[in-house]
């Protein structure tokens, strides 16, 4: 990237090799589709830093949006160069962001018969991009892997974890030593995440009773729409995304303005966030010519894309995950509390209801503080392989809201020690012994 | 049960697939040009069918 402003607490010389690399891989199972990807070593480069993937939602939003305004080593100024970002998910790891589906981002086919419609389709598409990446990377093979994303990537995120570890049981190819996977404000289970929306809604004030009992009539026919859809229906899945998503409109009718995202705050028009800033920035051509994306053209977000995977919205895709916890991969679920549209509730309600070994424990377990900087930064309850966060002051974009905390939840729980008093990012060496 | 349904303004134009992908996009302040990547295989230097599954580059 041209003009990165020197930090002093990193590498002082803006051009010194980072270890930043982009990349297009052309998939296999596909007409004519390449996937954008970009890949942040980590900053320490310290010879066992995992390696994390990130996955954003839309379903079709470019990953570049979690990249600068949530997670990446960098943010967007306003005159267009990039500052280093202090809390950026690379101080603790490897980064790779994907643009996917194809057809999002940088990602792009010469046919649209390319366009994902399903989990299969986007996990075998993750699944294939993994492996070349490691063909082409192959001291990183063995380090600790986690896939990480947020809101529709809570549907992308499971069948993706699944898909990895049917290929490590089946020798398929370079084996993914996948430790965990963490899901962000997600849609993983519809069918008890719809319900969630008039409780979550009259809790936080934004509904009244009558508003509340009113649209508790509609979840019965949503309950019933999600059973007709089951986990692979295809017309019964976009009846029932239009029957239940009168529980979401209702609560939105009902609550003028609000910003989904965020009820703290109110949308400014159709305005809830301002990302066209990196629309500008990929838009430069120093810095398309930096990325070697030659004359593709950037797509923050795809409707098409979005469209193609409705027919996927209402499936569940919690079944697949009990296999993965009893298998020893982790979960860790974590939820702003103030995001209406993948709210803490509905969350909390699938992972308290997923029947798995430790289902009981889990919900017997109690609710501890998870402490950042000595202040409490959110509450967590966990056990065995499975960790549920409700981050404190934050919306639908946790990195974005709380990036110290959100940094701090990944350290942690990639240490698996998120059960423990959680240490602050900052105190390393003999601060940290003296809290260990 | 589908007259209340049908009675109720949540089943306004907003909540149908396109236009919400819409308003998703525009309330994040985002004007993409294309809906999709989809491209012409002819005209793009990028999609020759030869060479290496993936072509990756160090950028500084």
């Amino acid at each position: 990237f041209p003009n990165i402003l020197a930090d002093a607490g990193d590498s002082g010389d803006a051009v010194q090799d980072l270890g930043h690399h982009a990349g297009y891989y052309k998939l296999p199972k596909s007409q004519g589709a390449r996937m954008f990807y970009f890949f942040f070593e980590s900053r320490k480069k310290k010879e066992d830093d995992p390696i994390v993937i990130w996955l954003t939602g839309g379903p079709g939003c470019s990953s570049e949006l979690a990249m600068f305004y949530e997670n990446g080593p960098f943010t967007i100024t306003k005159n267009m160069s990039l500052a280093w970002n202090e809390y950026g998910w690379d101080q603790a790891s490897n980064l790779l962001y994907v643009d996917q589906p194809v057809g999002t981002g940088f990602s792009y086919t010469t046919d649209k018969s390319d366009i994902r419609h399903d989990e299969t389709g986007v996990s075998d598409d993750l699944y294939d991009f993994l492996q070349a990446f490691f063909a082409e990377h192959p001291n990183l093979a063995k380090r600790d892997f986690y896939i990480t994303g947020e809101s529709y990537a809570g549907h992308y995120i499971p069948a993706f974890a699944a898909r990895v570890h049917r290929g490590n049981k089946a020798n398929e190819g370079v084996h993914v030593n996948l430790k965990g996977f963490a899901i962000g404000n997600g849609l993983t289970d519809p069918a008890i995440q719809y319900p969630a929306y008039p409780d979550y809604a009259l809790e936080m004030g934004l509904i009244t009773k009558a508003e509340h009992d009113r649209l508790e009539k509609i979840v019965p026919l949503c309950e019933l729409s999600i059973k007709l859809c089951g986990t692979d229906g295809t017309v019964s899945c976009l009846a029932s995304y239009l029957v239940c998503n009168t529980l979401f409109s209702g609560v939105i009718n009902h609550a003028r303005g609000v910003n989904y995202y965020d009820i703290r705050k109110k949308c400014e028009g159709s305005l809830c966030y301002d990302f066209s800033n990196m629309e500008k920035f990929l838009n430069l051509n120093s810095v398309r010519k930096s990325l070697g994306v030659g004359d593709i053209e950037f797509v923050s977000c795809s409707t098409s894309v979005y469209s193609a995977m409705l027919q996927d919205w209402m499936r569940n895709l919690e079944i697949g995950i009990p296999a993965l916890l009893e298998d020893g991969i982790n979960m860790l679920v974590y939820a702003g509390e103030y995001d209406l549209i993948c709210n803490w509730l509905g969350n909390s309600r699938w992972v308290n209801a997923m029947e798995w070994s430790g289902k009981e424990s889990f919900k017997a377990a109690k609710e501890v503080p998870f402490v950042v900087d000595g202040k409490e930064a959110g509450s967590l309850k966990s056990f065995g392989q499975l960790s549920f966060l409700k981050v404190k002051d934050a919306g639908h974009m946790v990195p974005m809201d709380q990036p110290k905390a959100a940094l701090n939840m990944l350290k942690s729980w990639m240490k698996n020690s998120l059960r423990e008093v959680p240490v602050d990012v900052s105190a390393e060496g003999e601060e940290l012994v003296a809290q260990m | 049960s589908s007259s209340f349904l049908l009675n109720d303004r949540s089943f306004e134009i907003s909540s149908l697939p396109s236009s919400r992908a819409g308003n998703l996009i525009r309330e994040l302040n985002l004007f993409p040009k294309l809906d999709a990547n989809v491209i012409d295989g002819d005209d793009s230097t990028l999609t020759a069918a030869e060479g290496p599954s993936i072509v990756e580059r160090n950028f500084r």
